[in-house]
């Protein structure tokens, strides 16, 4: 659960 | 990680071969603009500053590398390779790109996540991304009759974001993961960007004719 970026895609 | 963004993954990764085996092989880059291969190769450079020090997945360094890696060297061979930079067509491939660079800059400044280096930079390589399709665009319209690869290149290009796009719906309704709101607007500039180029794609495909852009 995030309410902003993860980053995880490329 | 889900279907679309593999599928999307793919079609990026598959566009950059495409582009790659037009220099290897038939070493020529005509109909592609250098232009736009910069601003990929800043989009990366700004994007993956996290490469080393936020490990996501063996498979997340890997095509960060490969991103990197075939950017910086289209550009190179474009720019440096004796008989490929010959077939660049430097005088139609004329739109200033470093326009699109400091507005995004800026944008990135004023409308980011969190106002550290790391996350405006990545803020401003989604901004950057989302119009740097725009020279390559132009560079087509201009020289109009565009050869197999290169029609490939761009269709694959558009199809990627669009892919993406469909992976952060299924995400929202699958995953509590939401993207921020600021990479939906790039993501959705970006795909709209390409729309025109789709539609007259699917029409060649659909009649069995050469791709052509109206004047």
């Amino acid at each position: 659960p995030t309410g902003g970026n993860l980053h995880d895609e490329l | 990680m889900n279907i679309f963004r593999l599928a999307g993954d793919m079609t990026h990764l598959f566009s950059v071969l495409v582009l790659l085996l037009k220099i290897h092989t038939i070493k020529s880059c005509a109909g592609i603009s250098l232009k736009t291969q910069e601003l990929y190769a800043i989009v990366f450079a700004t994007r993956y500053l996290d490469i080393f020090t936020n490990h996501i997945s063996p498979y997340n360094t890997i095509m960060k590398l490969i991103f990197l890696g075939s950017s910086f060297s289209i550009v190179w061979y474009m720019r440096y390779h004796k008989i490929v930079r010959r077939s660049y067509d430097k005088d139609q491939d004329t739109f200033r790109h470093y326009i699109l660079i400091l507005p995004c800059l800026i944008l990135a400044l004023l409308i980011n996540e969190k106002f550290t280096f790391k996350e405006v930079m990545w803020t401003f390589s989604l901004y950057l991304e989302a119009v740097a399709i725009l020279p390559q665009l132009v560079l087509l319209q201009r020289t109009r009759n565009i050869d197999n690869l290169t029609g490939q290149y761009v269709f694959l290009l558009g199809a990627y974001r669009a892919l993406y796009i469909v992976n952060w719906i299924y995400r929202y309704f699958t995953e509590d993961h939401f993207v921020h709101w600021i990479t939906w607007v790039c993501g959705l500039v970006q795909t709209l960007l390409c729309a025109d180029f789709f539609y007259y794609y699917f029409q060649s495909w659909k009649n069995n004719m050469k791709l052509q852009l109206p004047a």
